[in-house]
């Protein structure tokens, strides 16, 4: 199974168009491997995306390089699905 | 394996297998009012099945809910079974829903995407899309909620096989989505078309693939947000309403977006809790607050459905 120690959930709330392609152009490459998980579309919505943990410091870098602020919103992905696992494996005994 | 429906726990996330002898149990409790019918199989060869609430009749007007076309959104699997569950036992003690289930009928889909939802279980939690392969690409999967005959292809979905919204080789290339066409198609007589995602809490309706209204767009607004008042009502949860379109993304190829076209006006899609702490990775003691909430939505869009026939 695939798993996801040191994935962050980061949220960047748009302010601009500007922003919003910045985004875009974040969407389109596959290097990093984002995860989407609310397009950049607006600047009513937010932005989710799942950084896989290699790629953290270059998505980081990139958003203060244009001073774009985020959150982090999971801090760590692979414990919130252990809590998932373990709260599953448990209802099943 | 959890066999009684008694003590099937709705607060918990459960596997396929799980749900599906699940099911069972829910139609051996309920013989008179619940069928469980296969539409077809899946990609991997799984079964598909849709629980039928009927008190009669034939081909009486109805209503179709699905839950987990998108397979990691697991909340709304979970309010799939939940909401099963209290339709069958709300018959009958609930004079609305009983007068309701004796004019119309109620199909329930609960897992739309059967080898995706495994595939979460076995493989990656985080898998969105079909397990179909993709000839002449490495990359598997097609995004089953782009896949409809509804602005095929147009802009709001991906050409690319390894993005999580492909659309596929063709418009109702995926078995999944093609099972659902077929029935609702040789029944006839659909008159809502009510589709369950997660998450970022919203009531939405047609059109995704294109900005514009459409024709019946104040009425359908009215109902959304007279059914978000009734969700809200219970915990506070806020929810947004409008069409795909406006309130988030232009989105081609949706499942609500071809009911409607096919004339089934009543065509709603939810994005259910969370706005985005935990995503896709919602709590398990949330899923009973979530389908409570949930279900006074659906509720009223069922009573207006049957107060409104065309």
């Amino acid at each position: 199974a695939r798993v996801f120690t040191g994935d962050q959930v980061i949220r960047v709330n748009v302010q601009s168009e500007e922003e919003i392609q910045l985004l875009q152009a974040l969407e389109n490459q596959q290097e990093w491997e984002l995860d989407f998980w609310l397009h950049p579309v607006s600047t009513e919505l937010p932005v989710d995306i799942r950084v896989p943990r290699s790629s953290l410091s270059s998505v980081k870098e990139y958003l203060d390089a244009h001073s774009i602020p985020f959150t982090v919103m999971i801090d760590n992905l692979q414990e919130v699905l252990d809590a998932e696992k373990a709260e599953m494996s448990e209802n099943q005994m | 394996k959890e066999r009684s429906t008694r003590s099937f726990n709705f607060g918990a996330y459960h596997r396929l297998e799980t749900i599906y002898s699940w099911m069972d149990t829910l139609v051996a409790q309920h013989p008179n009012l619940v069928t469980k019918q296969e539409i077809g199989k899946s990609y991997e060869n799984r079964p598909m099945y849709v629980l039928k609430f009927s008190t009669g009749g034939n081909k009486r007007p109805a209503i179709w809910i699905d839950t987990g076309i998108h397979s990691r959104e697991w909340v709304s699997q979970a309010t799939g079974v939940w909401t099963a569950n209290k339709i069958a036992t709300d018959y009958g003690r609930d004079s609305s829903l009983t007068s309701l289930l004796n004019t119309m009928d109620i199909y329930m889909l609960l897992l739309a995407n059967p080898d995706g939802y495994a595939y979460t279980h076995t493989n990656d939690r985080m898998w969105r899309k079909t397990r179909s392969k993709i000839s002449g690409s490495v990359c598997r999967g097609v995004d089953p909620n782009r896949n409809w005959d509804a602005g095929f292809g147009g802009p709001g979905a991906s050409k690319n096989p390894c993005s999580d919204s492909y659309h596929g080789p063709s418009a109702h290339s995926e078995i999944e989505v093609k099972n659902v066409v077929n029935l609702i198609k040789s029944h006839g007589n659909f008159k809502s078309f009510i589709s369950v995602h997660a998450y970022s809490q919203l009531l939405m309706y047609p059109y995704g693939y294109s900005c514009r209204n459409v024709p019946h767009q104040p009425e359908l607004d009215s109902v959304g947000r007279a059914a978000v008042q009734k969700l809200t009502s219970l915990y506070g949860t806020r929810y947004k309403v409008g069409s795909i379109c406006n309130i988030i993304y232009q989105a081609s190829g949706g499942s609500i977006d071809w009911s409607y076209n096919v004339g089934i006006k009543y065509s709603f899609a939810f994005e259910l809790r969370d706005t985005g702490r935990y995503g896709f990775i919602l709590p398990a003691n949330q899923i009973i607050p979530t389908a409570s909430e949930t279900w006074l939505a659906l509720k009223h869009i069922m009573e207006y459905v049957r107060d409104h026939p065309y």
